[in-house]
């Protein structure tokens, strides 16, 4: 739901700042994520002039550059993912373990076109009590993330799998950044399925449960990366 | 809200806050609350000490009668970034060049 940008000076502002038009109404208030303070102070011009960071005023920021991500892009987001549904494991699965699967879907409608993702991290955290029940056991995990199909279809390729030591702490887990523009449809989102097996064969104490995922995706909006703005030599 | 050109005087920045209350904009912008963008106003004259930066053709249209003076503009910009809810209630950090005016010039 967007509401239509009010004419005049704000509109124009508005599409100065690559936004077609303003969210309607107050957002649904939740905390921000400790890791976009940071890339805000770190980015912000007045926070870098105070910091040790800053080396003099000239030495500007190297502009369309996340130089705390190592990427290039001048916008980044942090994508909660929303209606995880878990569901059973394929009793056919090489394992055999009986831990349920759980598909994840990411909110990418306000992604425009134009953007190129160059970095799409997932972290997902466990509930802690079942995560400590749980245990690395002996080989630990593997975690496995698909693109997931519309409700009833079967998975689609896998993204990628990486073994996981420790549920206690965050898990995190770079995708391919392309991705995020392959799956990307009207109403664009980005669906994923994730499973996670032991990785030996002895079966866990207990299962992981999913107490939350999140995006954090970077992206580049060339038209806000207009020469001027590079530095001279 | 913007310091007042006042006639006269030399070109140089002038004070220009914008608030994103303002602009009703606070209810979705997280940080800053606002920032000084600034704006360049004043007099172009022939380069003295003290005065800000000319291109060589400032100083020339300066000098030659009924070409009107040099226009007094930004020299260097420096940019912002907005941390803020988009409609999906996603948190999105952007980052904006040359939004801060830090310098002007007659050019």
């Amino acid at each position: 739901a967007r509401a239509p940008a009010p004419p005049g000076p704000a509109a124009a502002l508005l599409r100065a700042l690559g936004l077609h038009d303003a969210p309607r109404g107050a957002p649904t208030p939740r905390p921000v994520p400790p890791v976009m303070w940071r890339l805000f102070r770190r980015r912000d011009p007045q926070e870098a002039r105070a910091g040790p960071r800053r080396a003099s005023p000239g030495a500007a920021v190297r502009p369309c550059h996340v130089e705390e991500l190592g990427v290039a892009g001048n916008i980044v987001r942090h994508v909660p993912a929303r209606g995880a549904r878990a569901r059973p494991a394929e009793p056919a699965a090489a394992t055999g373990a009986p831990c349920p699967e759980w598909t994840v879907v990411f909110d990418l409608a306000a992604v425009d076109d134009a953007e190129r993702a160059s970095l799409a991290r997932l972290e997902l955290r466990f509930a802690a009590a079942v995560a400590a029940a749980a245990g690395p056991g002996a080989g630990g995990w593997e975690l496995s993330v698909a693109l997931a199909g519309d409700a009833g279809a079967g998975p689609g390729p896998v993204l990628l799998r990486r073994a996981v030591r420790g549920l206690e702490l965050p898990v995190r887990a770079e995708l391919p950044p392309a991705a995020c523009a392959r799956n990307a449809s009207v109403p664009r989102g980005l669906r994923l399925a994730l499973a996670l097996r032991p990785g030996s064969p002895a079966a866990p104490a207990a299962c992981a449960a999913l107490a939350e995922a999140s995006l954090l995706l970077v992206t580049v909006d060339p038209r806000l990366c207009h020469p001027l703005a590079r530095p001279r030599r | 809200g913007a310091e007042a050109a006042l006639p006269g005087g030399a070109c140089r920045a002038r004070r220009l806050y914008v608030s994103f209350r303002d602009v009703g904009w606070h209810r979705w912008v997280i940080a800053p609350r606002g920032f000084l963008a600034n704006y360049c106003q004043g007099r172009c004259a022939l380069p003295a000490p003290g005065a800000p930066p000319a291109l060589n053709h400032a100083v020339l249209r300066a000098l030659v009668p009924g070409a009107g003076p040099p226009c007094c503009v930004p020299a260097r910009l420096s940019p912002i970034s907005v941390l803020f809810f988009d409609n999906s209630d996603n948190v999105v950090l952007r980052h904006y060049e040359d939004m801060v005016v830090d310098e002007c010039g007659c050019r």
